[in-house]
């Protein structure tokens, strides 16, 4: 199993990502859009700088009895996002995969200069799992 | 690895979960607190009938503009709730439950009765074949 990793990456174009400087209510459309849970932050440079979610969202600005939607777009991405977000080497080996994603949904892939090349994620790592474990 | 799926399992006190007919202002605040993205449905005689998460629920009330928060009390969860839940029996194999993960964040353990038992994480699931990679 100790193969590539490579061929189980969704490549960057695939990935529903958002920008730093994004206002939030942009955020917001994206992940209700894509219908994921969370996605990766990344930089003007395209290097990964964390991960959002809708509850990163919901919860910056629960204001009391209503969510106050005009509030949105007062605020960026970076204000809200998480900073912690797994990342690797695309050359790195299936184990270094297999150990981060126990904690964690995806896992970002760079590139020797940490530009963002895609994710690998929980369901691409059991799928290949369960193909090994049927044989 | 084909062992017992026993020890995997989170028991079912552990599991945040919610009824059929509650409202849905309560399973946004279990939601809430929890942390999770979604949790299971279970009837009055404890029997899994599905799933919820904030995306259903945010979905079904989505006005335009604003979230009417008020009106989430007049809704029950079984309203916006998704049926559609993986679910296995105890004493089923490992690899069911491997094969299960691919595509669902969690399965749902059911007793012969079909009362519910736990779930099974893919974060478990993970860790038990990182231990047996490493080996
Ligand atoms: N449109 C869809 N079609 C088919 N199945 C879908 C789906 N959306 C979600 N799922 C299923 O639900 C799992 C959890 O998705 P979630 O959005 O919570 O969590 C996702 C999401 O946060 C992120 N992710 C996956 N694909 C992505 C993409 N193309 N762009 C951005 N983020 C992605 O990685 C996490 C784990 O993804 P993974 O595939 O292992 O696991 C997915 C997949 O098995
Ligand atoms: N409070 C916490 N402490 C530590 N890690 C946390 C955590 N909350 C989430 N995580 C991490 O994030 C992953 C995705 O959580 P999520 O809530 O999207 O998706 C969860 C959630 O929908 C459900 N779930 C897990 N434990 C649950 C519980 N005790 N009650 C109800 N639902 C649960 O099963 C899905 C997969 O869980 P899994 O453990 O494989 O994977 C979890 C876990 O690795």
């Amino acid at each position: 199993m100790d193969n590539e990793i490579k061929q189980l990456i969704v490549s960057d174009e695939k990935v529903a990502h958002v920008q730093l400087e994004n206002p939030l209510d942009h955020a917001l459309l994206i992940l209700i859009k894509s219908g994921y849970t969370a996605i990766p932050v990344l930089d003007k440079s395209y290097r990964v700088q964390g991960q959002i979610s809708k509850a990163h969202i919901l919860d910056s600005i629960l204001g009391i009895e209503r969510i106050e939607m005009e509030r949105l777009h007062d605020y960026k991405v970076k204000d809200v996002m998480s900073p912690k977000v797994p990342r690797m080497h695309k050359d790195e080996t299936f184990g270094k995969a297999l150990m981060l994603s126990i904690n964690h949904p995806f896992v970002c892939i760079e590139d020797h200069d940490h530009s963002f090349v895609g994710i690998l994620t929980r369901r691409s790592i059991l799928a290949l799992i369960h193909r090994h474990f049927e044989k």
